[in-house]
């Protein structure tokens, strides 16, 4: 089982993405 | 019928999946996405918005009658109406696969592919290539879907197309030129197709496909 | 009434969504979780599995009748009744809240901060810190949500508990200690009740939380 978790596909990034969106459209709007 | 606010920032593909349900359903929604109703970093920092909506993110949805909603998948599927959602309980299922497969397998790879071509992250060679040849496995798998289906479920278009739709919005618009989306003119049939109905067009306006690959915008 | 076969691995949290469902809906499921049913790595590798399940992953669902789902929210709807799929259109939109809540804001930090202590996975320092403190934010919210409710949605389970609830197993069994979790009391009574209701224990058994958090298993 562990084995095979090991292969799911998570998207680990995803706070470095949410973070840089959400400063760039806090820019984007003043 | 649905009617409220829908908070956001403009061009916010997670909230045109909630505007372009509204236009199927009919349901009534206001759009606040700049001042004075509403600015994002500002607006959804207030303990107003925050009892509300715990997250602070957006979109979130206030129904008139003051039900709040956050996460865009749910507040589009609020706002659809039952040929949207999928009116069998198999094509409901079906509706749901492709939502979720959207958030799963196209927004990563098309965030880390886009982002750095809008200068919102800084380009990384390596993500973007893993990013290329994921979406290329993405529109394989889609362009084999749609060999013989003018949408995604059923007949007509439902809460998966326009989810899917949206999710690659800035893959259609930024990075895929011509020669990259050969490949699969299915998907690009469908998309056209989706784009091009009057409900997305009201929210979306005129889309205009990629002609050139974007690349890393310092 | 659905009936059909699960394919997945053992122990896959992702199928336990869709296995709990069909505890409470009374769908007949089977679990293809082992040879000669199906070896991960194997079977979802053939040809004929592809053709139904065109991504190669699991949990995938194949009825009796033929009809093929992927995508464990799909699924677990499918199998699902109407009570736990939410009976109101604002209770279902509230439902498919807290399940996309499950996969945006639990998963990724859940899964950075418990892979390396299950051994597969790199330990980053970095990273293991960001992941706790993104892991107390949504707990915070969880804490908050839950503090005059017994249930996410409504007052009896539904799908947004079965899904938040199984997002957040490998935390309360590996790493979510006593002291960690002090501070979120309201969460820990909601996940005792959940993982305690008949349905939850058929499906996962006897659910022991953490008692000393883990760390890096090289």
């Amino acid at each position: 089982g562990l084995q095979c978790l090991a292969t799911e596909n998570i998207w680990f990034d995803k706070h470095r993405y949410d973070d840089a969106e959400r400063c760039f459209y806090e820019g984007a709007n003043g | 019928m649905a009617a409220g606010t829908l908070f956001t920032y403009p061009d916010n593909w997670r909230a045109f999946k909630a505007q372009i349900a509204a236009q199927y359903s009919g349901a009534r929604l206001k759009v606040a996405n700049n001042a004075p109703a509403f600015t994002f970093g500002q607006t959804n920092r207030t303990p107003a918005f925050l009892n509300n909506f715990p997250l602070g993110k957006v979109p979130a949805y206030q129904g008139d009658d003051g039900f709040c909603l956050f996460e865009s998948n749910a507040i589009a599927h609020f706002l659809s109406n039952e040929a949207l959602r999928g009116a069998t309980p198999q094509a409901a299922a079906q509706v749901l696969q492709w939502v979720s497969f959207a958030d799963a397998e196209i927004v990563p790879p098309a965030s880390a592919w886009v982002f750095p071509t809008l200068g919102i992250m800084h380009f990384n060679k390596q993500a973007t290539e893993q990013a290329k040849e994921e979406t290329k496995k993405v529109l394989s798998v889609l362009n084999q879907h749609l060999n013989t289906r003018t949408f995604l479920v059923g007949e007509r278009v439902s809460l998966a197309d326009v989810s899917v739709a949206c999710a690659m919005l800035w893959l259609y618009k930024q990075v895929l030129e011509p020669a990259f989306r050969q490949p699969y003119p299915n998907v690009t049939r469908w998309f056209t197709t989706c784009v091009n109905q009057p409900q997305f067009k009201a929210v979306l306006g005129e889309v205009k496909l990629c002609e050139k690959m974007a690349q890393f915008d310092a």
